[in-house]
């Protein structure tokens, strides 16, 4: 379903050269939740960001579908990512104007989706995370775990095929974050949703079917 | 050294009224090392943020080295902020227009020290935190973690009398999360260091001399 190769990553600073991925090679198949583990700066989420067409790797390509992906910046990609993935930062970028209503409802804007079916879909993700008594908040007058979960209901709302989560729980109590675990759990057990989530945590990663370590941009054992 | 007394906090929106914090009676003593846990959303920042002098509680009052606080927005309360306090935000509050060096020698811009002095100051306490090799690079050029890690770098570059840490490790490895607990645990045993530490990580909790729990604004068991 996706496919990763030779990709590398290479940033630069007036000053310094990062090699943050190096030469990576992953299949990623439909159906899978997948964990990714590794110490902190060493290429996850530049990693998730490639799979989900948001960033460019330096060198390699990435195959999603069957199709090689070509133009970045291309509607087409743009129009694919709305379609089929579901992403949860790790720093949520949640829309500080929208209240947390709005902003889970972003992603149904894409589709032809009546306002009432968007608002039901979009209170019934709220319910899933135990939001639904924030939705009229706005993201700076929620907990950070409370905007962790909004961010999580907005990736989930529109049932997309893949789902890439950068940390979902790292601001949550383990009660919660189990039962974020279990929310992801049924999407990819009962609707087949594909999931690949990076996580620190790992009692989370060993409720997944399998786990890649990366260390210092390179997938080690 | 910190007394809460009936603290109380209501937040308001225009729907929603949220008692964030319910009649917290705590003492912190000089030198002690406390964890605070609960679940999301459950007043932890909120507790935090008023023992820091940066938020004012609906009620009860606050005393710091037996003086209660009076004005919070007062010069006096800020200079007292400024030179007893070091915080470590939940979301880092790094100034993304200053490099990361520059970010870290802020707090020391409000002492009498040289600018080499600050420099070398904040060049040591990016050591410890394993991000020398950044100190060049900008916030939005780094991981979650290191962002992290600078914003704590900058809590204890002045080696304050009471550092508030507000879930310090949530975005690192375990590895990485036990040597920030060593850094703290050693600014607590070598030079006194008062500290209060939200977690969601009941391992870290372990380490320190006194856990707290809250929930739903008040403080249990
Ligand atoms: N500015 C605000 N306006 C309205 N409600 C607020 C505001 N700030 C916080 N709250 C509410 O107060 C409650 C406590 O928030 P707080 O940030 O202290 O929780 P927390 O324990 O730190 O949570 P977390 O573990 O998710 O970080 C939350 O339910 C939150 O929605
Ligand atoms: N825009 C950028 N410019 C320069 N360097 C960058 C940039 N973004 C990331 N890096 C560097 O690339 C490396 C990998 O970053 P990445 O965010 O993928 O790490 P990570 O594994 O997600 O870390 P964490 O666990 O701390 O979130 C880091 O060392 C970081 O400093
Ligand atoms: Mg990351
Ligand atoms: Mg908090």
């Amino acid at each position: 379903m996706l496919n990763l190769e030779n990709i590398s990553k290479v940033y630069r600073t007036d000053t310094i050269e990062t090699l943050a991925l190096n030469t990576i090679n992953m299949k990623i198949e439909k159906g899978e939740f997948l964990s990714i583990m590794g110490p902190s700066g060493c290429g996850k989420s530049t990693l998730l960001n490639i799979m989900g067409l948001i960033d460019e790797p330096s060198e390699g390509r990435v195959v999603v579908a069957n199709q090689t992906v070509a133009d970045y910046n291309s509607k087409a990609t743009a129009r694919f990512r709305n379609e089929h993935l579901g992403f949860i930062f790790q720093s949520f970028h949640l829309i500080n104007d929208l209240s947390v209503l709005d902003n889970v409802e972003l992603p149904l804007l894409y589709r032809k989706v009546s306002s009432k079916e968007r608002r039901r879909l979009a209170e019934e993700a709220l319910e899933q995370v135990g939001l639904h008594n924030r939705m009229r908040h706005f993201p700076s007058q929620l907990s950070g775990g409370q905007k962790q979960r909004v961010a999580i209901a907005r990736a989930i709302v529109g049932r997309p095929e893949i789902i890439l989560a950068d940390e979902p729980t790292g601001n949550l109590d383990s009660v919660m974050g189990n039962e974020i675990m279990d929310i992801l759990l049924r999407l990819n057990e009962q609707e087949g949703t594909t999931i690949v989530m990076v996580t620190h945590d790992e009692r989370m990663a060993q409720r997944t079917h399998r786990l890649v370590r990366l260390f210092d941009g390179s997938q080690v054992q």
